[in-house]
């Protein structure tokens, strides 16, 4: 499909600006509320006194996620799509126009809330996070192959909520290994901060 | 654009087919998990008895839907979109080109797991609902007004688990107000059966 084509040529222009900068760029997606924003929270809080972070939020609208990663100490940018479901590798490079790529060594982009379109499109980020949550139930891996396939990552994440919602961990991560046997899997609560920093271990951040 | 004008025509042909068999459609969309499916499982359990249910399931992948509503003593169709990230009126039609309509009174079509691109492909429902859920966090109607706007209704979902999740359900439903000051808003839980009739009752089934 043409738009793939030309995005994924942007996607490698984008690659080789953050290669130049030095700058480890992490691009994360997952549905609606599944705590993109609170992970990157989470990570910021540990990260922001030894790393230089820049935060990208793309939503449709508002300045929610943006203004809330900004509280924690790093630089944010946000990007309003207006109609579109995804953020595209142009729109990124649009948003880093006026901005002094040489002030960061790490980047976090969160992706629109969506665990389907964003998958096809990438955003010249080193690794694509995938989170899911244990309150959308048991059957969104088997459901979503094509992202799960995409994905450098999956984090299961309020994992804090399993035991009251009675949700099989392990089931879950069974179905991610049946679609990549290799694939990395952390199980995290961005609220308690369980699984954190073996994220960030394996993130070399 | 030209693809939403050409499915406006599909969805109208198919309100014309379902008006000629005298068939109430409900759309049912929302994100991944906010409990579609046991929100349709918990309304055919009630009205199976004095209606004539086909319920239409939409994934990317898997039967898994349509093989949980079927359980109910209803019948179902299951349409797989492989990529597309959301139902369309052809999709519909194409579904339903060799079942025989004049055996039933109630569709319930349940849309792909996404927040965002359903709202704009209409499938000739008499009704289109949005399912949120309390698990979603607080701004996902905020961050999404076109959706809401489209909507002929808004389901707040699993509000059994409102107090544990300290989740201000009555700013949620203000938050639809500021789109739209007369849209309908039902509160329920698709686990409990709370708030379920008063639904049903509202949908005039
Ligand atoms: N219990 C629990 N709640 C969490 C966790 N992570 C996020 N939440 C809550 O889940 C809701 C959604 O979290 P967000 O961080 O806004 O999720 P998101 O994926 O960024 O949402 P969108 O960007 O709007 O798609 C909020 O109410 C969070 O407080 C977690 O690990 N445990
Ligand atoms: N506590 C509680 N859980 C619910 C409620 N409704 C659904 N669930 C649970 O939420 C999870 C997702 O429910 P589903 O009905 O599969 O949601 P869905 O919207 O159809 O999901 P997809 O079709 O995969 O997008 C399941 O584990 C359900 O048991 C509710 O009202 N309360
Ligand atoms: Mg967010
Ligand atoms: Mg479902
Ligand atoms: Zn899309
Ligand atoms: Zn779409």
């Amino acid at each position: 499909q043409d738009l793939f084509g030309a995005n994924e040529d942007a996607a490698s222009l984008n690659a080789d600006l953050f290669k130049k900068h030095g700058i480890t760029v992490i691009d994360i997606m997952g549905s609606v509320g599944t705590g993109k924003t609170q992970l990157i929270e989470a990570m910021c809080e540990r990260l922001h006194e030894r790393h230089r972070i820049l935060m990208i939020a793309g939503d449709l609208a508002t300045n929610i996620d943006a203004d809330r990663v900004g509280s924690h100490g790093v630089d944010t940018v946000q990007i309003n799509t207006g109609t579109a479901c995804h953020l595209d590798a142009r729109m990124v490079r649009v948003a880093l126009a006026d901005i002094d790529l040489s002030k960061y060594d790490v980047v976090f982009i969160e992706n629109v809330g969506n665990l389907i379109c964003p998958a096809g499109y990438s955003l010249g980020a080193a690794k694509k996070i995938v989170v899911v949550s244990v309150t959308e139930g048991p059957y969104m891996i088997q459901k979503h192959p094509l992202t799960i396939k995409r994905a450098d990552m999956v984090v299961i994440n309020k994992i804090d909520l399993a035991e009251i919602l009675e949700f099989d961990i392990d089931a879950l991560v069974k179905d991610v290994r049946e679609v990549d046997a290799n694939l990395s899997v952390h199980k995290v609560s961005s609220k308690t901060g369980m699984g954190i920093s073996e994220l960030l271990d394996s993130l070399g951040l």
